[in-house]
């Protein structure tokens, strides 16, 4: 049975440096 | 483009939390996330409040646009129209909670506008 990290789960929103 | 919808999202999935325990994706709680990010050193739990859904180019799919933690960073994303967000003290929630049990047999409420979603950001960052 495959087992995922937890983080795999959750977006990752990164703000950008411009705008 | 859109993302796919990845396989652990479906009912049943196990999911290993920071401190090694596991759960299945849809016993999943809010503390279950902060407090895996508490231990991890290079992530860092924000919160991001959907200011906007928008149609997106598919049509099964949405742009949504997030403000992202304290300095309200403005970012969007488009995802397929079932894709499940963490909401803080109300868990899963897609803009097609149907369509998201359908697929997934994940139980969800329906995104809307002014949800704050759990989201991911690398701590060196800050």
């Amino acid at each position: 049975v495959p087992v995922f990290p937890w983080h795999s789960l959750v977006p990752f929103l990164a703000p950008t440096q411009s705008d | 483009s859109p993302v796919a919808l990845p396989p652990f999202f479906m009912r049943g999935s196990i999911i290993q939390l920071a401190d090694g325990e596991l759960k299945r994706v849809e016993d999943l709680k809010t503390e279950d996330f902060i407090q895996s990010a508490e231990i991890s050193s290079e992530l860092k739990i924000d919160s991001s409040t959907v200011e906007r859904i928008d149609s997106g180019q598919n049509p099964n799919a949405v742009v949504i646009q997030f403000s992202v933690g304290e300095l309200k960073a403005q970012v969007c994303v488009e995802v397929l129209v079932e894709y499940p967000f963490f909401v803080f003290g109300q868990g899963w929630s897609s803009c097609c909670p149907d369509r998201t049990t359908q697929l997934f047999e994940l139980s969800c409420a329906k995104l809307c506008v002014g949800d704050v979603c759990v989201s991911l950001t690398l701590r060196s960052l800050r």
